[in-house]
């Protein structure tokens, strides 16, 4: 399954 | 964060900077493309949807909250400051801003990482960004004559996209799952725009003279 990572760069 | 990372938060910082003191110092918007600084509103607005949703960090909600606010402010400037809105070469910022932000928006519905509200915005965003410049770039191109602020703000923001690639190398080899391929590939595009601009700014800079670009 893919992770979910919030963006996290500007 | 790693270190090309925060070089390049704080180039985008400084060419903001840069703006601002421009506008505030000499009253003047002359060179400055309104275009580009209203898709950088729309970029902004339409990207921290997340403020509300995501916390990341202390320093990621501020620097959203500066983006926001200063893009704002330059663009009531230019818009609504008396003395700063006669400056305005309108007749040198024609470029059809319109086309960028639909045709960005209809890529972001097509290109998303996720079918959500916030994800087709996000990638909204990240297109949008990739192409904002060109309004700004066009109208140097024809004026021809660049002052030293304006310049100096081209060269920042081009600093910033050069540092987030370095950002994304890095990130690559060191954090297992790294893969933002939208946005390593936008940022790519977008960086490239400036490959132009930073060849004759470097040999103004070399040759001590002012930048000139030519027609």
């Amino acid at each position: 399954a893919v992770e979910e990572v919030p963006h996290d760069e500007l | 964060m790693n270190i090309f990372r925060f070089a390049g938060d704080m180039t985008h910082l400084i060419s903001i900077v840069v703006l601002l003191l421009k506008i505030y110092a000499t009253k003047s918007c002359s060179g400055i493309s309104l275009k580009t600084q209203e898709l950088y509103v729309i970029v902004f607005l339409a990207r921290y949807l997340d403020l509300f949703t995501d916390f990341i960090s202390v320093y990621n909600t501020v620097m959203k909250l500066v983006f926001i606010g200063s893009s704002l402010a330059i663009v009531w400037c230019m818009r609504m400051h008396r003395a700063v809105k006669r400056t305005y070469d309108k007749e040198l910022d024609t470029f059809r801003h319109y086309f960028l932000v639909l045709g960005s928006f209809v890529l972001a519905l097509l290109l998303h990482e996720k079918f959500t509200f916030q994800e087709i915005f996000w990638a909204f965003s990240i297109y949008l960004e990739a192409v904002a410049i060109l309004p700004q770039l066009v109208m140097l191109q024809r004026s021809g004559n660049v002052d030293n602020l304006t310049g100096q703000y081209v060269f920042f923001l081009g600093a910033y996209r050069a540092f987030y690639i370095l950002n994304w190398i890095y990130r690559f080899f060191t954090e297992p799952h790294f893969s933002r391929w939208i946005a390593c590939l936008s940022g790519l595009v977008q960086t490239a725009f400036y490959a132009d601009f930073f060849y004759y700014y470097f040999i103004s800079w070399k040759n001590n003279a002012k930048l000139q670009l030519p027609a």
